[in-house]
């Protein structure tokens, strides 16, 4: 009689066997019909790639050069396929760019080349692919993560952008001010709007949203912070273009409003360790706008002022704010003509752009630092929610 | 396990253009 004892750990070598005929159901289950919201959540970061890699592996070590270019291929086209069907899903998207990214470094981190070998444990090293080297292969998988990045952007792009205006320039929480209105405007919403109206709140708790889904997946810390910073100059450019379009939004107290809401972006930063990403500075435009909406505008002091202090602004958009700028009382007065004069005589050296707005669409190039696992391939093991039993670990 | 002085044979990748048109194909074929 056939004895079923189970192996030790030790005894696997990190591998999944499976046959050709099999190649389909494999990413059919693990890339096609997984969903990221069932049992998905429950995976170990990173594990469909991983799983994938050991089926790789597993091709590469009986030295068949043809079950791993299909392989390659049947993976790369199954993750376009459900993205075309989910792109427009955070959580789809966000959960295939932390599996392709882990298995672009999977396939660095044991390619036995030298570069990428120098964080591995011995039993790593041993794992390394024995006889092909899939470098040209990484390089397709990297253009697959850009394109998943890209369409990661846009898809949050499309949740955060209807809550921007409202969130960060029409609701106002700061009291004292809140009912101080610049002279002559009235209110944009009316109390019927305001229970669907976003707040910096609904801003800050989709950015928390955004941010939990990704740790969950697991995706690379590096790889976070280049999404936030993404996701706070959207927020910055979207707000700083609809300032320069409403003469209602360029007065004093819009101004507070707008710091008081930018120092709350930056505790949310502050909150998430991520001060040093870059997501601040992408502010800069929006920050000192707002300053000078608070600054005097008067004298030739105040010119000068104004000209050292906003230098991530164009020409263009301070002389657009100062001629929007609407007094909250009578004691201001508007911005005279001649202070406008004199700031664009100041400024008519600076080499720039006549550019308004903002591009809202501008993407920074994304990177994917190489991040190795310190997981130990031979202690995988497949839940059998997965529907892999036809996958032998070797 | 493989000796560390065998090198490793590059397999050739298509692009990932190429690859999208390999899959316009698999899927015209399939009903």
């Amino acid at each position: 009689h056939p004895v079923n004892i189970p192996r030790r750990e030790k005894d696997f070598q990190g591998m999944l066997e499976y046959k050709k005929e099999d190649e389909l159901k494999l990413v059919k289950n693990l890339i096609l019909e997984l969903k990221p919201r069932g049992v998905a959540v429950n995976l170990i970061p990173g594990l469909p790639a991983y799983i994938l890699f050991m089926c790789l592996r597993h091709a590469d070590y009986v030295n068949d050069d043809q079950k791993v270019r299909t392989l390659l291929t049947s993976t790369i086209n199954s993750i376009k396929k459900i993205l075309k069907k989910r792109g427009d899903d955070f959580e789809t998207v966000s959960f295939w760019l932390a599996n392709t990214c882990r298995f672009l470094h999977c396939l660095k981190q044991y390619s036995g080349d030298e570069a990428f070998m120098k964080h591995n444990t011995q039993r790593q090293n041993e794992h390394s692919l024995s006889n092909f080297d899939l470098a040209e292969y990484r390089q397709v998988i990297s253009d697959l993560a850009i394109q998943i990045y890209q369409q990661l952007i846009k898809c949050m792009e499309n949740i955060l952008q209807p809550m921007i205006v409202s969130g960060m320039l029409e609701h106002e929480t700061i009291q004292g001010v809140s009912g101080v209105k610049p002279t002559g405007l009235r209110k944009r919403t009316s109390s019927i709007a305001d229970e669907g109206t976003y707040t910096l709140d609904s801003i800050l708790r989709q950015l928390s949203a955004f941010h939990s889904t990704m740790c969950q997946h697991g995706t690379d810390p590096e790889l976070i912070k280049q999404v936030v910073k993404q996701q706070f100059y959207i927020i910055g450019a979207v707000t700083l273009n609809n300032l320069l379009l409403r003469k209602d939004m360029c007065s004093w107290s819009k101004g507070m409003q707008i710091r008081y809401n930018v120092s709350q972006l930056e505790e949310w930063l502050r909150d998430k360790g991520l001060m040093t990403c870059g997501a601040k500075e992408t502010l800069e435009p929006l920050i000192q706008a707002a300053q000078l909406l608070q600054v005097k505008k008067k004298t030739d002091e105040d010119a000068e002022a104004i000209c050292s202090m906003c230098q991530a602004l164009t020409t263009a958009q301070i002389v657009k704010v100062l001629n929007l700028y609407t007094p909250v009382n009578e004691f201001e007065e508007r911005v005279s003509v001649a202070f406008i004069r004199t700031i664009q005589t100041r400024l008519r050296d600076r080499c720039e752009s006549p550019q308004l707005l903002m591009d809202t669409k501008m993407i920074y190039p994304v990177t994917f630092p190489f991040n190795p696992s310190s997981l130990a391939l031979e202690t995988i093991q497949i839940p059998s929610s997965l529907n892999l039993g036809f996958l032998t670990r070797v | 396990p493989r000796p560390p002085s065998r090198p490793r044979i590059l397999l050739k990748a298509p692009t990932l253009a190429e690859m999208e048109e390999m899959n316009i194909s698999e899927e015209e074929e399939s009903p």
